[in-house]
């Protein structure tokens, strides 16, 4: 008679451990939303879609991230915000699909508003991951969102004026001549650059941007 | 920047980011908005992360990707969001940044470097969002 086969030992003893582990999860079985800073209104629209709506967890991402670039949560999101050094607004967005892990994102879009949409059409009409600038326009256009508009807004061009106004203090610019004036700016002597770094013990510390990022300009 | 992570009732989770980016930027500039791994990242087998600050500076640390990883490896939220912001200080001292994580739990945690920085989160157990406060 042939001996019955038997489960590994360690097999047996690491089921309920798996079984535990699935438990957990599964018991939870309630939507989560989480946001940064106190975006309340995006959280709510957010929460309405995924619990209320029973929306994907992918399609609730866009509604709270659509509510705030409505909104311009903070003049951080979305357009009337945030001009460059010529005035201009654009958008970056991205959204993320944790289950088939694809991603779709636009940078630097300019001329549409609706910069999370944008990304989604990304991630659900292209094998892409990126796309920017006014390419990244034209095909959000090409998929159906409203455009081309003027992202500013009185608020962004009246901020860029007084920013003008000011030398154009603070700016991004490094390592140029004209840097305290609104330029032209041109590359200073290459053996002169100051990479803004201090060496103190076996540390490389780099100087950042902390002047110029704060409650209401950042990324 | 708004960048946001939702776990739905079926256990998938996603994350996302909106941002119109820095005041005065030079023209042509991205931050880690649209970096995936960066502003956010998600992963149904873990959690999600999202994150906010000086882009210029935490799009070379992949923050979000950070948190996410070293949950899979065993961290609490709130150890793997503080782990990735102090990678980030270690080399830039005065950096303004700051993460949130969740895990498949719906437990989460936030960290900052140099502001502080606030969270919002809505789940059942919830009557309205709450906003959580987290002190540099």
């Amino acid at each position: 008679m042939a001996p019955k086969k038997r489960p590994p030992l360690l097999l047996l003893l690491l089921l309920p451990l798996s079984l535990l582990s699935i438990t957990v999860d599964a018991a939870l079985g309630q939507a989560v939303v989480v946001s940064t800073w106190a975006f309340r209104e995006a959280t709510r629209a957010a929460w309405r879609a995924v619990d209320g709506g029973g929306s994907s967890a992918v399609d609730a991402v866009v509604a709270g991230c659509s509510a705030c670039e409505e909104l311009r949560c903070d003049g951080t999101v979305g357009p009337g915000g945030s001009p460059d050094e010529n005035g201009e607004t654009t958008l970056d967005a991205l959204i993320m699909d944790g289950t088939t892990m694809e991603v779709g994102a636009v940078a630097g879009m300019r001329y549409v508003k609706d910069g999370i949409k944008a990304a989604k059409l990304v991630m659900d009409y292209t094998k892409h991951t990126l796309l920017v600038g006014e390419k990244a326009s034209l095909f959000a256009i090409s998929m159906g969102l409203p455009g081309p508009t003027n992202l500013s807004s009185p608020e962004s061009i009246e901020k860029w004026n007084n920013w003008k106004e000011n030398n154009c203090q603070p700016n991004f610019r490094k390592n140029v001549i004209n840097g305290n004036s609104c330029g032209p700016y041109h590359p200073e002597f290459e053996n002169s650059c100051d990479h803004g770094e201090e060496r103190g013990s076996n540390i490389l510390r780099v100087k950042s941007n902390s002047d110029v990022i704060g409650r209401h300009n950042h990324d | 920047t708004i960048s946001m992570a939702v776990i739905d009732k079926m256990g998938h989770i996603a994350a996302g980011t909106s941002t119109n980016g820095a005041t005065f930027k030079v023209p042509g500039r991205v931050g880690d908005g649209p970096i995936a791994g960066s502003s956010a990242y998600a992963d149904d087998e873990v959690g999600a992360c999202g994150a906010t600050g000086d882009g210029d500076i935490m799009m070379r640390f992949l923050p979000c990707y950070q948190v996410v990883e070293s949950m899979r490896r065993g961290m609490e939220p709130k150890q793997a969001a503080a782990d990735a912001v102090s990678r980030i200080a270690r080399k830039y001292p005065d950096f303004v940044g700051a993460v949130f994580a969740i895990n498949t739990k719906g437990e989460h945690a936030g960290a900052c470097h140099n502001w502080t920085f606030q969270y919002s989160v809505r789940n059942a157990n919830m009557d309205d969002v709450e906003v959580f406060t987290v002190e540099p």
